[in-house]
């Protein structure tokens, strides 16, 4: 039995619009820890994590751990009938081939039932070491999603380099090139607004802009973004979903021919 | 401009 009460609904409404793009079909996990989610796109060059911690949740039931494999299309089509207010909790029995949310709204007039198949998908569940980064850019998250729009009108590549002036983004098109640098910045008056560079060694790493695009769609998620390179790793680009968990986009770097 | 890598090359499988 599997009983996940979340009052603020539209976190999870914002988590489906961010990921349901990159992956059609994928795995929700249930254990003791939460509600989480490992799945690359169909190409096998990004990978997305998300988690939402058990603690999140206004009541969380998990009697024994239940993977449920959910197409992310439909479950965005069901999520969308959800008002934003909304409470909504999930539900599945063990070994059922259905899972079930209900929205209520906030003053309990309106109470709606959407179930939707499950789906068995074979996924490969990689292993994600832990890494010290060379460089990790913490920005405002409408910051990064303007500047991976504006750079996708020059180029379809964008290199990302951290030295010690700052980070640079760059592009390089049929119509000329762009540059874009943000130097480090801590004297706002909020701190989402703040761009902090922390740089261990300096980097430079190739990456497609249509993925990084692609996970601008969790800046309704999180007013800032992390951004965290290595030579030998793929990026990761991480959203904070409230205070419960994180999506994380892992995107393997372009590499010379 | 360059070959794009995947993320099976970093990372493996459980």
């Amino acid at each position: 039995m599997l009983e996940l009460r979340l009052v603020q609904g539209s976190l999870l409404k914002k988590v489906l619009e961010s990921i349901k793009d990159l992956v059609n079909d994928a795995n929700f996990d249930c254990s003791s820890t939460g509600f989480s989610l490992q799945a690359m796109d169909s190409s096998h060059v990004a990978l997305v994590s998300l988690l939402l911690r058990s603690e999140g949740f206004e009541h969380y039931r998990c009697d024994r751990n239940l993977s449920m494999g959910m197409n992310l299309g439909n479950m965005s089509k069901m999520l969308k009938c959800a008002g934003n207010d909304d409470i909504i909790t999930i539900k599945a029995d063990d070994g059922g081939d259905t899972v079930t949310f209900m929205f209520e709204s906030p003053t309990q007039d309106k109470i709606a039932d959407f179930e939707m198949k499950l789906m068995d998908i074979d996924s490969e569940h990689l292993g994600i070491p832990d890494a010290e980064y060379h460089s990790i850019v913490r920005m405002p998250s409408s910051e990064f999603q303007r500047i991976c729009k504006d750079l996708s009108t020059i180029g379809d590549t964008v290199v990302i380099s951290v030295t010690k002036e700052g980070v640079k983004f760059s592009t390089a098109g049929d119509i000329g090139t762009a540059n874009i640098v943000l130097r480090q910045n801590t004297t706002v008056d909020k701190p989402e607004d703040a761009i902090v560079i922390e740089m261990n060694e300096p980097v430079s790493l190739s990456f497609a802009l249509r993925y990084m695009n692609s996970f601008t769609k969790a800046t309704p998620l999180s007013d800032t973004v992390t951004i965290s390179l290595s030579s030998e790793l793929p990026v990761v680009v991480e959203y904070k979903v409230a205070e419960m968990g994180y999506i994380r986009y892992y995107l393997a770097p372009k590499i010379e021919e | 401009m360059g070959l794009q890598s995947r993320i099976s090359e970093y990372f493996n499988g459980d």
